[in-house]
């Protein structure tokens, strides 16, 4: 954290990108920090009969409302990444690649603001919901998973600028398959990272910090592979559902 | 362009944090 910053990128780039990242998340985050805390602090849970009822909701339905629900914030992932410095000069081929292999876990670095550690439930749909909610979906293993992870982030206490960066720089990850151009990206990923190590020095953070953020990536990975696997398996067993699932859905996790 | 027209839709629309 102490390195002296690289010739190429002096103290004004890493302050210049920092507010560029900052601002985006704060412009395209669906709640702010304080409307989350708000929420949590009313602490509206579903009571135990509306549980009941959504777990015998039927598997299709369960999924078109998480579906409905993953694509509404997915435009929201886009239209930050749009305002981070340097992602509109990429070629359209590696913006569509970053944003179809990280928008998921841009949200889920999001979702822990709207996770609720005391009570283990999460803001979903109007009020906070235990996994248990979702037993619908017939995706026990990937929703425990998502709990999880969102326990372990809440627990970092992530500022907004802290997740911003965090989330920028996952979303520009170069070692994405098929990009045109990784070296670009894996420039545009330092100076991020560079950004987030400055913003933790100079809050004076703990040094396991970021080790901490970062020890969550292969969490975060393994989640959105399990995703698309219960996707996959989803589509086999109810293909009309899965093909009336929303467009932009469909094509961010289709193929 | 075909495959991810949606995307390439949303990249190229400018779309205000209010319209958001």
């Amino acid at each position: 954290l102490l390195e002296p910053l690289p010739d190429d990128c002096p103290l004004m780039d890493i302050e210049r990108i920092t507010q560029s990242v900052v601002k985006s998340h704060l412009e395209t985050s669906q709640y702010s920090s304080d409307d989350l805390k708000r929420l949590t602090y009313n602490g509206m849970q579903y009571s135990p009969e509306e549980t009941r009822n959504f777990q015998c909701e039927s598997a299709e339905s369960v999924w078109q409302q998480c579906a409905h629900h993953i694509t509404n914030s997915i435009q929201y992932v886009v239209e930050f990444a749009k305002r981070i410095t340097g992602f509109m000069d990429l070629c359209q081929n590696d913006q569509i690649i970053l944003l179809k292999a990280g928008c998921l876990e841009v949200l889920l670095i999001r979702m822990c603001r709207a996770f609720n550690a005391t009570t283990n439930t999460m803001f979903f749909d109007g009020k906070f919901a235990s996994a248990q909610l979702f037993k619908a979906l017939g995706c026990d293993d990937l929703v425990s998973a998502v709990f999880d992870l969102a326990k372990g982030l809440s627990r970092l206490q992530l500022t907004d600028e802290e997740m911003a960066l965090f989330s920028a720089a996952c979303l520009l990850s170069p070692d994405r398959p098929w990009l045109t151009d990784s070296q670009k990206v894996q420039k545009l990923q330092a100076k991020v990272y560079l950004a987030l190590q400055h913003s933790l020095h100079m809050s004076g953070a703990a040094d396991e910090k970021l080790d901490q953020m970062v020890s969550k990536l292969p969490m975060m990975k393994s989640i959105c592979n399990l995703h698309i696997d219960k996707l996959e398996f989803f589509r086999l067993v109810h293909p009309e559902t899965a093909y009336s699932f929303p467009p932009l859905y469909r094509e961010v996790f289709g193929s | 362009k075909e495959k991810h027209k949606i995307l390439h839709r949303l990249l190229q629309n400018s779309t205000s944090p209010v319209e958001l």
